[in-house]
């Protein structure tokens, strides 16, 4: 795009594969082209035309800005949602690592009783990161795991307990049941807990990522996303059409399937790449 | 829907206007919109678009007195003729030792998928052999052990200490000594773009040779499919799709693109997490649901 030597139908054509290739979607992508037609007209560059667009996708991504900060309460509950297989389990093993290296008490709660081997997985990371583990066997009711979990957080002086659950698809309304029983049983040990509910977001899904966070943020009180596997080519600009429907921060962005690839998300970094 | 948007562009003409390229490119950009947010890749809606713009321009839709319909038949037949074709149904061979590779993205589904196809085809009479080949993910090795004794179906492994191509040569061997027809594989998740971890694909494929290498690929995906899926072709050569997921609401477009770029068929559906939740693909099912 800034190779282009004048704003033009062509450029403008070419901006709109970018940004649907990007997984911004057609709705969002078209609406953007039609506005930027009228740029076409009043003569910008490409340079202006490019900085204006991505100013305003700036501001619809960076809107309530935070990072996940551990406050004063303990244990600060970390509740980890999302649907199969988008990295729920590996990104908690990271972010025991984070927490450990800042010399935090983490605990962990291995919440997907259902899922071969899932037990087995988390616990490999609590192993790896010096981070304690509550577990049953397979097939234990996952509310009864996360209860015991959260009384032997609250009395081992754990400063921060994550909890995994088994990956859902928003529209197995049993399953997401399931996630609000799990968010009840939480509340009669600690009525202000979780403190923090993580949707972690596969950056390879395309338009389904905006179903999946709205089903999931009207069942349970998400507080925040995470999306994981930018480190492929993927783009992830589903985000945009997210952020622009709903109220919760991007945290964190997971960049590979080692214990350090887990980032704070930054909104102008994120925004260059769906251009570069 | 797409069926009900199309009759609704040439619903106010009926009796009173014509049907003219102006309209019919109205409704050709209603097609790009719905495929787009299908999730069918912008280069394969393009193309498309432009071969139903062929036969919608043809004297057919312009003289017809229910263009929308035949604008939904044209569309709809375009689609089954691409996600069909040629495609006939997944077959092993008899009388040898067939090993069938399954690959892909991380998270996709793979080992569940050997599992499904393990459990189905024991029960069609083959003597199955899982063979662990991701020494990567935690615990994958112990998740296909649990996944083969669900599914009744032996599981070679040899832990994360060896290299993966030398655990698939050795798992081969085992299978042709202990008498079992169907090897299948299953690898670690990968990024097309992990050179070191594509090496590792394509000399575990060198020395299985396998009858048949499975893209294994998420129906949620998005335009992403065709960079992932046209990668692994080209690096390492699949012969057909196993598309996971589809029990959820995915529109599943990334059926259409992988399709139409790497010219590859789908051959099998996951329709949910247990070993049962298996489907032949069907062209015309996958193309009402593209539709929506
Ligand atoms: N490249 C890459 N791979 C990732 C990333 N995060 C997770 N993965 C991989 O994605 C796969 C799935 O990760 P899991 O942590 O098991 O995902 P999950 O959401 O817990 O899966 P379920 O519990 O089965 O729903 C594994 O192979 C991970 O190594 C990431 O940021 N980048
Ligand atoms: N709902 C649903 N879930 C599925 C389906 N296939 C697999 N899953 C789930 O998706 C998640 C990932 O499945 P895996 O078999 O571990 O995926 P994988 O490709 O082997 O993952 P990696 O080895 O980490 O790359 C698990 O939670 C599975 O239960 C499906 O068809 N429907
Ligand atoms: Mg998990
Ligand atoms: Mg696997």
């Amino acid at each position: 795009v800034k190779a282009a030597s004048k704003v033009d139908d062509n450029l403008i054509e070419r901006i709109e594969e970018i940004l649907i290739r990007a997984d911004l979607g057609a709705e969002t992508s078209m609406s953007i082209v039609e506005r930027m037609k009228e740029f076409e007209a009043r003569g910008a560059t490409p340079d202006e035309l490019l900085e204006v667009f991505k100013k305003e996708l700036l501001s619809i991504v960076e809107r309530g800005q935070r990072t996940l900060t551990i406050g004063a309460h303990r244990p600060h509950v970390i509740l980890v949602v999302g649907v199969n297989g988008t990295g729920k389990t590996t990104t908690i093993g990271k972010l025991a690592a984070e927490m450990r290296e800042a010399g935090l008490k983490v605990m962990l709660a291995a919440g997907d009783t259902f899922r071969a081997a899932a037990i087995e997985q988390l616990d490999i990371w609590a192993s790896r990161t010096g981070a304690a583990i509550v577990k049953r066997d397979m097939g234990a009711d996952p509310s009864g795991l996360c209860y015991d979990a959260m009384e032997k957080a609250r009395d081992g002086g754990y400063d921060v307990l994550l909890i995994d659950t088994a990956g859902r698809l928003h529209t197995k309304t049993n399953l997401m049941e399931e996630l609000k029983k799990v968010v009840r049983v939480i509340r009669k040990v600690d009525p202000t807990a979780p403190h923090d509910t993580l949707l972690v977001l596969d950056a390879t899904t395309g338009q389904n990522a905006i179903s999946q966070a709205r089903v999931f943020t009207e069942a349970l009180p998400v507080t925040g996303l995470i999306m994981t596997k930018l480190d492929g080519t993927a783009k992830g600009g589903v985000l945009i059409g997210i952020r622009n429907l709903f109220d919760i921060p991007v945290l964190k962005i997971g960049v590979g399937e080692g214990v350090e690839d887990l980032r704070d998300f930054s909104a102008q970094e994120f925004v260059d790449a769906l251009f570069a | 829907s797409l069926s009900e948007r199309l009759e609704g562009v040439f619903k106010n003409l009926r009796g009173q206007g014509r049907i003219t390229e102006a309209n019919v490119k109205d409704a050709l950009r209603d097609v790009k919109m719905a495929l787009l947010e299908a999730d069918v890749n912008f280069r394969v809606v393009k193309d498309f678009v432009a071969r139903v713009q062929e036969k919608a321009l043809g004297r057919e839709v312009l003289t017809s007195v229910s263009p929308g319909q035949l604008m939904v038949k044209i569309v709809y037949d375009e689609l089954v003729e691409i996600l069909g074709g040629d495609n006939a149904p997944f077959a092993l061979q008899a009388g040898r030792t067939n090993v069938v590779l399954m690959l892909g993205l991380q998270g996709s589904g793979k080992t569940t998928f050997c599992g499904k196809l393990a459990r189905r085809f024991a029960r069609e009479g083959w003597h199955p052999l899982l063979v662990a080949c991701d020494i990567h993910r935690p615990a994958a090795v112990h998740q296909l052990q649990v996944v083969g004794e669900m599914a009744g179906v032996p599981v070679y492994s040899e832990g994360t200490g060896r290299p993966a191509p030398d655990i698939a040569r050795a798992g081969l061997e085992h299978a042709r000594a202990t008498g079992r027809n169907l090897v299948i594989v299953d690898t670690a998740g990968r990024l097309h773009i992990d050179e070191v971890r594509m090496d590792e694909l394509q000399s575990i494929k060198a020395v299985t040779s396998p009858t048949f290498t499975f893209l294994v690929a998420d129906a949620m995906t998005g335009q992403d499919a065709v960079t992932s899926a046209s990668t692994f072709n080209d690096t390492v050569g699949i012969d057909g799709v196993c598309l996971t997921k589809m029990d959820g609401d995915a529109r599943g477009g990334a059926a259409l693109s992988i399709r139409a770029i790497t010219g590859k068929p789908v051959k099998f559906i996951g329709t949910g997490e247990k070993l049962d939740d298996l489907v032949e693909f069907f062209p015309d099912r996958m193309a009402s649901r593209i539709l929506g």
